[in-house]
């Protein structure tokens, strides 16, 4: 796109499709394309190497409104809980946080309350023994919400900084799954007011327009604080996050790059914006 | 609804007199909108709409009373044509222990479909055996064997230590002691661009000879859907695809970009999370799914 001296209609489709293909989406596109052609009908826009910098900027000014990473209050334990549909990273994104958190002196606990999925529990222990934290856990089968009383018990007993709740995957449409979840965060509360500090939306990079409906209904039943854009090691750009970021304004913390557990960095608005396109 | 804005779009083309050409490329841009708010990939799209361009512009629209449900009625059809196509079941006219491994990007699926496969394929009297070869993932071979144990479905006790292409040559040996006809091998998830573990896959092929190899893809999938399908194919020449994560509210362009740039069928869709949820593809009720 680089390179081009002159705007023309083809040079506007050149960027349709970086920005379509990038998963940002029809209508956001069309919003995007709206304004740069306005500009350059009132002769404010001549050339296409500024045009393709001021579409950059205008994606830019609304992620950096979201860039805000994730800071630990005074709250003592610090209560995260990590929700999203199946699949997404959730469990791999909690033993990489976990990690950062230890490395800044704090001390972790994870609770398993994804007691449904096989083998959930141990994945989650695997990572807990790989950073060295303990993981609270039940049968598999048991209540979700039972695990994560005991979870919250044990990280007052034990004074720890930050508890980290493992959810199982759910699909945003399953009402009776939604319903779990939604008890889980009301026994959060009862047992500790003021938590959960943190709901942590993990959505997939590679996921194309399902993850706004995904964002709005997880919003929606129990509220989302946060969100991590995970898998952005391959070839997706992530850009549904620009539509997210515009409508639901819930902040970006980090990216997932990778399956390692230093895979994952802070949201950058300028580093994304880049890569995007 | 597509038919709904195409009527609309209809409606005030109709108050000018008879149809024509010009008029049709306004219900053309709804078609488009659709497909591409519904995940279909944006070059999958143009080519589509090159397709159907040719019979939206022909007499059974122009000369129709209700043009909007016959644009619809050939958008269905081109689709259901793309998407459709012969070898939907599993090839399993082998000589036993017949291979079928199971591929595809990080948490699309892969280990559930293989306890789904398997737990299909007993239930119609096959022996199936299932190999866990993702030696990367943190407890995913106990993932396999507690699915395998649910289902009374024997599971090969592969050790995490050894590298995935001796546990499939073990596996395999380990099946036909068995007397197992069918072997379903667990893969890791990886990316499509990542070379080394591509040529893991393409080693464990060249061992074992796979009749099936299965691009397991999560429906939800974006654009990126034909950059993965691509590489797969490329490198594995797939036999087939398996959709997962349909009983969501994805659209599911996915489908028929994956089908489009690979030219293999989509075999089989998850519906959900539990061994049960393994169905057909119905190319018909995909193509509805996609057009809202
Ligand atoms: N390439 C890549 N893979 C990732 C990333 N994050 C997670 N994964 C992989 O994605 C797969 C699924 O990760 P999990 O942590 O099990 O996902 P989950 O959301 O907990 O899954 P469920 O609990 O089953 O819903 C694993 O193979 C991870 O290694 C990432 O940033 N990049
Ligand atoms: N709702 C729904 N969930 C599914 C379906 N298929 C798989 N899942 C879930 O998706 C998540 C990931 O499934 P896995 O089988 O672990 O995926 P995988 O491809 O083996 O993951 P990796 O080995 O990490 O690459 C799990 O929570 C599964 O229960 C489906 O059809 N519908
Ligand atoms: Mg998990
Ligand atoms: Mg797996």
């Amino acid at each position: 796109v680089a390179g081009r001296k002159k705007i023309d209609a083809d040079l506007l489709a050149e960027l349709e499709e970086a920005l379509i293909t990038s998963d940002i989406g029809v209508k956001t596109t069309q919003d995007l394309l709206r304004d740069v052609s306005l500009k350059v009908q009132r002769k404010e826009l001549e050339d296409a190497d500024l045009l393709k910098k001021n579409l950059q900027e205008q994606m830019y000014l609304i992620l950096s409104q979201q860039e805000k990473p994730l800071s630990l209050s005074a709250a003592r334990p610090f209560v995260i809980m990590v929700i999203g549909v199946n699949g997404t990273g959730k469990t791999t994104t909690i033993g990489k946080m976990a990690q950062i958190f230890k490395a800044q002196g704090k001390s972790v606990l994870l609770v398993a309350a994804d007691t449904f999925r096989a083998a959930a529990i141990e994945q989650l222990e695997i990572w807990g023994q790989r950073v060295g934290c303990d993981v609270i856990k039940q049968k598999s089968g048991a209540d979700p919400s039972a695990v994560v009383f005991d979870g919250l018990h044990a990280a007052k007993s034990r004074g720890i900084d930050v508890i980290i709740v493992d959810t199982a995957g759910r699909l945003h449409t399953k009402v009776n799954l939604m319903e779990e979840l939604k008890k889980v965060r009301r026994i959060v509360e009862r047992e500790m007011p003021g938590a959960p500090h943190e709901v942590l939306l993990v959505l997939d990079a590679t996921t194309g327009q399902n993850s706004i409906s995904q964002a709005k209904m997880f919003h929606q039943a129990v509220g989302v604080t946060g969100i991590v854009l995970t898998k952005l090691d391959g070839t997706a750009k992530g850009g549904i996050i620009i539509a997210i970021s515009n409508e639901l304004k819930i902040p970006l913390r980090y990216i997932g790059i990778g399956e390692k557990v230093d895979d994952l960095r802070e949201f950058s608005a300028r580093d994304f914006v880049e890569a995007l396109f | 609804s597509l038919t709904n804005k195409l009527s609309s779009v209809f409606k005030k083309l109709r108050g000018h007199g008879k149809l024509s050409e010009q008029n049709i490329n306004e219900a053309m841009k709804e078609v488009r909108l659709a497909l591409l708010e519904a995940d279909v990939n944006f070059k999958v799209v143009k080519d589509f709409m090159e397709r159907i361009r040719s019979r939206a512009i022909g007499k059974e629209v122009l000369e129709s009373l209700t043009p909007a449900q016959q644009v619809v009625k050939i958008v269905h059809e081109e689709l259901i044509s793309l998407m459709g196509g012969a070898s939907n079941g599993l090839n399993l006219s082998y000589k036993p222990p017949i291979p079928i491994m199971l591929v595809g990007l990080q948490g699309s699926g892969k280990t559930t479909t293989v306890a789904k496969l398997g737990r299909f394929l007993k239930g119609k009297g096959r022996r199936p055996h299932l190999i866990p070869a993702d030696v990367r993932r943190p407890a995913a071979i106990e993932q396999l064997q507690k699915l395998g144990e649910q289902m009374g479905i024997p599971v090969f006790n592969s050790n995490p230590q050894e590298k995935p292409l001796m546990i499939c040559q073990k596996g395999l040996r380990w099946a036909e002691a068995e007397n197992g006809d069918v072997l379903l091998i667990d893969t890791a998830g990886r990316l499509h661009i990542d070379e080394a573990l591509m040529e893991e896959l393409k080693e464990i092929q060249r061992a074992l000879l796979p009749r099936e190899v299965l691009l397991v893809a999560d429906a939800m999938t974006g654009q990126d859907a034909v950059n993965v399908a691509q590489k797969f194919n490329e490198a594995l020449d797939i036999h087939g695809v398996i959709l997962t994560k349909l009983d969501g509210d994805a659209r599911g362009g996915a489908a028929l970009s994956i089908k489009a740039v690979t030219g293999k069928p989509i075999k089989f869709i998850g519906v959900g999370e539990k061994l049960d949820a393994l169905e057909v593809f119905h190319p018909d009720r995909m193509a509805s799914r996609i057009l809202g």
